[in-house]
């Protein structure tokens, strides 16, 4: 629930600095939590460039915010150790959006009941709720999915819950943290006014007649139909797997019929770039002849060819086989364009085609490796306890060869769960020799795909490590990332094949079972993990200070926190020099900002409160509403006094001008009578 | 070596995470000024 009053709304785009006590790792999963908030809603963010407000995200103690805009200037927002989770930043960005915990809002006891007697002494404060004169619901349903729902075993005294849900089948949905609800979206993009999101393009299940605006390629020799079976497979859509009747269509391309080399071209509406690269992600089904082809190809825009050009991007390689595969295909398109979807008819007969379904484009990052694992229920039950599977070595971009350790059926310690974890391996032997060891700076990514249709409506489960190049094995004086040749243990697979696995870096707490069997994380049977290796050495540097300004934000604690253990100096990579700018002379005191003003020349916006403010040409001096009462009283008495002073010495004057005059005269008139 | 580090040392929530770090904040992860408020 939000809290009421437009003062505490963030502009759409927010600005915020990263500070440098923050973990590598955290750095680059804030980032990734941006990235799902352009995804899904109007809400951008942008590097602090001197605006009066931004968000400072610091190492504290902790994971915590304020709620809403506090219109401080620098506002607070802790990931520390053990934040650095998609979802724990995603929720402390909602805290500082505007919203409240789901469980306190104004109608909470409708939904849930707050077991009393079992809340820990003294955190009872913690189930306060808020009447609806400061707070809004924003006229949304109660979200037990919400990921701003405390847990059924927040502030527990003891084993029983202190949250029952009234529905019981919500008891272990409360609490998740793994993605926005539908509903916290929807909350997030009323209150902020949002018409549509940042980055997301077009999503399409073909559920509709309209196929979504798609048409069929005007320069082609056959058509793709929209089907709900085909009799060589698909027999079902991958968007229902044939649960709803009447329901469950896709396109398909027959090559049953087609002469060879005939094509059929399926052309999406018409979609308009910002950030000039972008995600084709798709599920395609081959059921025709190995010769039958599917390619991508962009028809793009502008004045000089309003008919559009086309522009190859790739050729699907998907063999036939029975099953839904999942495609990802990088576009780097920054005119008008449509994605084209090409099937050619090859040499050899067949008794089926070329289908697709549940079609995503959006302008983000492709993952880059996939790993399925067939019927994962199966795994989940049958796996022993405590045992992992690994999946197949990927080759990174960079060079490094990794992979992922599941442990489907938890461990003695973490039952119930799902664990997982990256390893790097050796690879080629070559290639390997030629890389930088131990590894710098390398962050993998491993995120449980939520099949959902609509990629604006995942929950996908992610987790992110980082390869920090100074962490050493405990008890030993190896470093962690080196050599998996050196530092790993061999392993032989079923094949036979030997290879090198090195330390992992993970979680025994990945996600729990419950939550895996539900929404569409298994569809089919299957599980999908996607995982990505990134560079982000890049954000080992200071995030670059508006104008240089050399009033850097600090990184105090709230009262309440504990000390935070000096972290160990990390050898940072050298940084390109900076331009000088006027402001790299001008020091701004008191946390005042250096910016250059229409002329160019350097000024220093001095920090204001409610009634106080900094001034000066440095920000050095303080003022306060105070200051002027005193400074005004002194003033009224030091003008009564300067009146006082002339007024008696014009009196003595006179005095002394008439007692002159009269004695001069002879008069004997009274002194009294002259001065009146 | 057969080595494996667990980043969570077996936190599932954020509550959990700051309960550990002997946090106690206002409804577990809010920075709540009550004079600011008033």
């Amino acid at each position: 629930n939000s809290i009421i009053g437009d003062q505490y709304k963030w502009p759409k785009t927010v600005p915020y600095y990263l500070q440098d006590d923050l973990d590598v790792n955290a750095k680059g999963v804030i980032l990734k939590a941006f990235e799902q908030y352009r995804l899904k809603s109007c809400i951008d963010f942008k590097p602090w460039s001197g605006e009066e407000n931004y968000i400072s995200v610091f190492k504290g103690s902790g994971c915590f915010s304020s709620v809403g805009n506090r219109r401080v200037g620098k506002q607070r927002l802790s990931i520390g150790s053990g934040c650095d989770r998609i979802a724990t930043i995603e929720h402390e960005f909602l805290h500082a959006l505007g919203f409240w915990h789901e469980q306190s809002r104004s109608d909470r006891d409708d939904y849930v009941t707050i077991m009393w007697d079992r809340i820990s002494e003294g955190r009872e404060h913690n189930f306060n709720k808020y009447n609806d004169s400061t707070s809004s619901s924003l006229n949304v349903p109660y979200d037990y999915t919400s990921m701003m729902h405390y847990s059924k075993n927040a502030f527990r005294n003891g084993t029983e819950p202190t949250i029952v849900t009234k529905i019981p089948a919500f008891a272990d949905v409360i609490g998740q943290r793994m993605e926005f609800s539908d509903s916290d979206l929807l909350k997030l993009n009323r209150m902020y006014g949002c018409a549509r999101s940042s980055t997301f393009l077009d999503t399409c299940d073909f559920e509709r007649e309209n196929i979504c605006g798609m048409i069929q390629g005007p320069e082609d020799q056959a058509d793709w139909e929209r089907v709900s079976t085909v009799t060589g497979g698909p027999t079902t859509d991958y968007t229902n797997l044939g649960r709803c009747t009447g329901h469950g269509y896709f396109m398909h391309f027959s090559t049953v019929s087609a002469t060879s080399g005939n094509k059929a071209l399926l052309e999406s509406r018409l979609l308009y770039p910002k950030r000039g690269y972008q995600c084709l992600q798709f599920f395609y089904y081959n059921s025709g002849h190995t010769s039958d082809q599917l390619s991508i190809w962009v028809r793009e825009y502008d004045e000089a060819n309003p008919n559009g050009t086309l522009r190859f991007i790739q050729t699907i390689d998907g063999p036939p086989q029975n099953l839904w595969q999942l495609h990802h295909v990088s576009l780097a398109v920054s005119k008008k364009f449509r994605v084209i979807f090409e099937g050619t008819k090859g040499s050899g007969s067949s008794a089926g085609g070329l289908s697709l379904d549940d079609i995503n484009v959006s302008e983000t990052m492709c993952p880059e490796h996939i790993w399925r694992v067939n019927n994962f229920l199966s795994v989940m039950e049958t796996t022993p306890q405590g045992t992992a599977i690994y999946s197949p070595r990927f080759h990174s971009k960079y060079g490094y060869t990794f992979q992922m350790g599941l442990y489907p059926n938890g461990t003695i310690d973490y039952p119930g769960e799902l664990g997982a974890f990256a390893h790097l391996t050796s690879g080629d032997n070559a290639v390997d020799a030629s890389l930088e060891w131990p590894s710098a700076w390398k962050q993998i990514t491993m995120m449980l795909m939520d099949q959902n249709t609509d990629i604006r409506k995942r929950m996908s489960n992610q987790r992110s490590i980082t390869t920090d190049p100074t962490q050493v094995i405990a008890g030993s004086t190896n470093f962690y990332w080196d050599n998996p040749r050196k530092v790993g243990m061999e392993v032989t697979e079923a094949d036979g094949t030997k290879y090198f696995r090195g330390p992992g870096l993970g979680t025994y707490v990945y996600l729990t079972q419950a939550r895996a069997r539900s929404r569409d994380f298994i569809k089919g049977g299957d599980a999908i993990f996607l995982l990505t290796m990134e560079d982000i050495s890049h954000l080992v540097p200071s995030q670059p200070l508006p104008s240089t300004t050399t009033a850097k934000p600090n990184t105090s604690q709230p009262t309440t926190a504990k000390p935070e253990t000096p972290k160990p100096e990390t050898p940072k990579p050298t940084t390109t020099s900076k331009p000088s700018s006027p402001c790299d002379k001008v020091t701004c005191e008191n946390d005042g900002v250096c910016v250059l003003d229409n002329g160019g020349v350097a000024v220093c916006r001095c920090k204001v409160g409610d009634d106080w403010w900094y001034t000066g040409d440095r920000c050095q001096f303080k003022g306060s509403t105070q200051d002027w009462i005193v400074t005004a009283v002194v003033a009224s008495v030091c003008v009564l006094a300067v009146m006082l002073i002339v007024t008696i010495t014009s009196v003595v004057c006179l005095k002394k001008k008439y007692k002159k005059r009269m004695q001069a005269a002879g008069d004997d008139i009274p002194y009294q009578h002259a001065a009146v | 070596s057969d080595t494996q580090v667990d980043v969570d040392d077996g936190k599932a929530d954020l509550f959990d995470v700051n309960e550990g770090a002997g946090l106690d904040l206002f409804e577990g992860d809010i920075l709540y000024d009550e004079r600011e408020q008033k």
